[in-house]
């Protein structure tokens, strides 16, 4: 554990409790793509299936039990719960153009042909571009709540301080794993063009907001 | 030594 990794699990932790509580307070979805969240629901379920056949720390284990537990709640709450106030008619992105290609990709690049690694393989390359939906929402009504902005910030850093965890083990336990490092390159690019409104836009105190 | 199997990240 490195103080890159550290940060980027407080960061990814950050962003699913921003996105919890903001559903929870305003009683509402709004804005939020439902089909991102299945999709993380996804990645988090297939991942961390070796909760049940390999123990790596205490941290590592309950990290898993609350990222599972925090996007089940919040799929929970945007399908059953606030389900009137999910904007499913702006969340139009075709979610098997993502999982059926991440299934192939898994199946022709894993680090062994075995059923646990094999998900877990899928569900870090579909990792990589689950959030496309919401940035596909955002970019199809113009504009996102400041909340939401944080959220994806958040979620976007967490990956970004994920690279820099990966530079340090590389040079620090010559350890790598190249299927990792390239999904978090892929994750970390499709963030940049939203970093770049977030701080020139969001942090000044502006709403997110598209150029028409 | 790359240690391709220890999934130790979350």
């Amino acid at each position: 554990m490195n103080i890159f990794r550290l940060l980027g699990d407080i960061s990814h932790l950050l962003a699913i409790i921003i996105l919890l509580r903001k559903i929870w307070m305003s009683r509402s979805c709004a804005g939020i793509s439902g089909k991102s969240q299945l999709l993380f629901g996804l990645v988090y379920t297939t991942r961390y299936l070796d909760l049940i056949t390999s123990y790596i720390s205490l941290y590592n284990s309950v990290m898993k039990v609350v990222f599972l537990a925090a996007s089940y709640a919040t799929i929970y709450l945007m399908y059953v719960k606030f389900k009137a106030t999910y904007d499913h008619n702006h969340d139009t992105f075709r979610i098997e153009f993502l999982v059926v290609p991440a299934v192939a990709l898994a199946l022709l690049i894993n680090h062994d042909f075995q059923v646990v690694e094999i998900l877990w393989t899928f569900s870090i390359y579909l990792e990589s571009v689950a959030i496309l939906p919401q940035l596909f929402m955002v970019s199809k009504t113009g504009e996102a709540e400041s909340i939401t902005s944080h959220y994806l910030f958040a979620l976007g850093v967490y990956r970004g301080l994920y690279l820099l965890n990966w530079i340090y083990r590389f040079w620090a336990e010559d350890h790598y794993d190249l299927i990792a490092i390239v999904a978090g390159v892929v994750q970390t690019v499709l963030y940049c063009d939203f970093f770049y409104l977030y701080i020139t836009k969001v942090l000044r105190g502006k709403k997110l907001q598209l150029p028409a | 030594a790359v240690v391709a199997f220890a999934h130790d990240e979350l």
